[in-house]
């Protein structure tokens, strides 16, 4: 059986958020390196890849791999009645038609006790491959939000170059067309606000800017994201959680 | 704008 309890609710409430506008249906794999999730959008064009690992629990007990069958939307009806605050135990039996989910509050006199229908959904794994990336880009990820919004507003595409001088987002639109370069920029005191570029050599790509401003919806989850780009090859956007991680991976757009 | 990949076409099936 799964027994899983987060000190904080907030946790698995921010990790809903950031997804559910991706992905509908999808298993939450639980085994005893903790909780994963590997999803592919409608489209096929994005990938998210999240995983909670058992030192971020405080209590992990997982005696054999289950797989919980979620629907995003239902789950983030029931988490709303968890204050962010709340101590959240997750609860399931080995094969389970039902995920229980018990939230106390810290004063320890409210209990609340809900059970979640799981369904059974046929998933797909993808093997991610090994890469090693042209560009590695970490920054604020409140900064990458900003951009990918206000690009947004302009065209449907944004090109992505990381070359020595930094890394540009560009488009061009209807209306007309924007820039926004970011250099080098560590800030020893706030790393968190400071811009790092690792660049192995240089990198020209363009992507849809709908699943960028999408993927920016896990900004709550860290205060820094990190980009990594290869030529020809999917973008990786993390954002690391304490124990844990959000991956999204996002097919490019080829050719003309 | 070009054309928009499938990210199966990266990812292989595991």
């Amino acid at each position: 059986m799964l027994e899983a309890r987060l000190e904080q609710s907030s946790v698995l409430k921010k990790v809903v958020d950031a997804i559910k506008d991706l992905v509908q249906d999808c298993n939450f794999d639980c085994n005893d390196s903790g909780i994963q999730l590997q999803a592919m959008d409608n489209s096929h064009v994005a990938l998210v890849a999240m995983h909670l690992k058992t030192e971020g629990f405080a209590l992990y007990r997982c005696d054999r791999n289950i797989a919980l069958g979620i629907n995003l939307v239902s789950l983030q009806k029931v988490l709303r009645a968890a204050q962010n605050e709340d101590v959240m135990t997750l609860k399931a039996e080995d094969s389970p038609d039902a995920l229980s989910l018990v939230f106390e509050n810290s004063e320890n006199d409210r209990i609340s006790e809900y059970d979640l229908k799981l369904m059974d959904i046929d998933q797909e794994h993808l093997g991610i491959p090994e890469t090693e990336y042209g560009a590695t880009v970490k920054m604020p990820s409140a900064e990458f939000q900003r951009i990918c919004r206000d690009l947004s507003l302009l065209s449907e595409s944004v090109a992505i170059e990381a070359t020595k001088e930094g890394i540009k987002f560009s488009c061009t639109g209807d209306i007309g067309k924007g820039a926004v370069t970011l250099r080098q920029n560590p800030n020893v005191e706030k790393p968190e606000l400071g811009t790092t570029i690792e660049l192995q050599e240089p990198v020209a790509l363009t992507f849809s800017l709908k699943y960028l401003v999408n993927f920016c919806k896990a900004s709550g989850l860290s205060n820094t994201v990190t980009i990594s780009l290869s030529n020809e090859v999917p973008l990786l956007i993390e954002y690391e959680m304490e124990h844990g991680y959000v991956r999204f991976y996002l097919a490019p757009k080829i050719g003309d | 704008e070009g054309t928009q990949a499938n990210i199966t076409n990266f990812f292989t099936g595991a």
